[in-house]
């Protein structure tokens, strides 16, 4: 099964949108990331970022696409070694979900200062991985995946090659 | 009233804060153990505030007045 | 040290019970409402 590419870099833009709420006088910035990456190496299938002002293929682009592939590649370390640690330490960054019947689970972390938020679409190859400025509440990242991961159920089960 | 409001989930990380709730954020880790009636709600008081709190679907929302 | 002491008869005259639990509706109906990501077509 091919991934339909252009659809998949669309639903990560869209994932990008900050909140504004009004019931309370608060707000979030947009995420910086939007990334989609396997699970067996960290590499990058799709992504999106809010910093569009970045000119094509100009230095600095090239240089913040390195950055994600850097990061996702931490995040993917990170998520492996939390994945295989048997010892079920409850820890308050890591939230048990289960989508649809699925299981999988949530793992928000710090990285510098941007927050990241990471999940394994259920039974699948593929991490869906929030980056966003420590601003942004780990609270709300976490309640912000989980929507996006339901809304992911045509790549629940999807296996790379 | 309101001064400010703290919304965090049951691992004690925020959701939003706003006014004095967003200097606040270290006060989870003691509003998180407050005990609440049968409807979710309880007031503490402390620092000249009043803290109203209120918990439902594993969010409590935390309102300084 | 605790910061907080238990009021043991609430005070309501600043926001009654029915106001509290409306604004913690009306927050979660918020967040729930802008996390509605819009799906472009099939992903696959």
């Amino acid at each position: 099964v091919m991934l339909h590419s252009k659809n998949v870099k669309v639903f990560l833009e869209n994932t990008l949108k900050p909140y504004d709420l009004h019931s309370v006088d608060f707000k979030t910035s947009s995420l910086q990331s939007s990334i989609l990456l396997t699970a067996t190496n960290g590499g990058i299938m799709s992504f999106a970022t809010s910093n569009s002002d970045v000119p094509k293929n100009s230095i600095n682009e090239i240089n913040s696409v390195n950055n994600l592939k850097m990061m996702s590649l931490l995040v993917k370390d990170k998520w492996s070694e939390d994945e295989n640690n048997t010892v079920e330490q409850p820890t308050n960054s890591c939230y048990p979900v289960e989508i649809e019947s699925f299981k999988t689970k949530i793992y928000t972390y710090e990285m510098e200062d941007l927050h990241a938020c990471v999940a394994q679409i259920p039974n699948s190859d593929l991490l869906l991985l929030f980056i966003a400025e420590s601003t942004f509440p780990y609270g709300l990242l976490v309640i912000k995946i989980e929507r996006a991961i339901r809304e992911l159920s045509d790549l629940f089960g999807y296996r790379l090659g | 009233n309101i001064k400010g409001t703290i919304a965090f989930d049951s691992h004690g990380n925020v959701i939003e804060s706003t006014g004095v709730g967003s200097t606040r954020i270290e006060d989870i880790c003691e509003l998180s153990r407050v005990a609440l009636d049968a409807e979710g709600f309880a007031q503490v008081q402390g620092d000249s505030l009043l803290v109203h709190l209120y918990k439902r679907d594993d969010v409590t929302l935390a309102v300084y007045t | 040290t605790n910061t907080f002491t238990a009021l043991t008869t609430p005070d309501s005259t600043k926001i009654s019970k029915e106001q509290l639990k409306r604004l913690h509706s009306r927050i979660l109906d918020e967040i729930s409402s802008q996390s509605q990501v819009d799906k472009p077509g099939p992903l696959t």
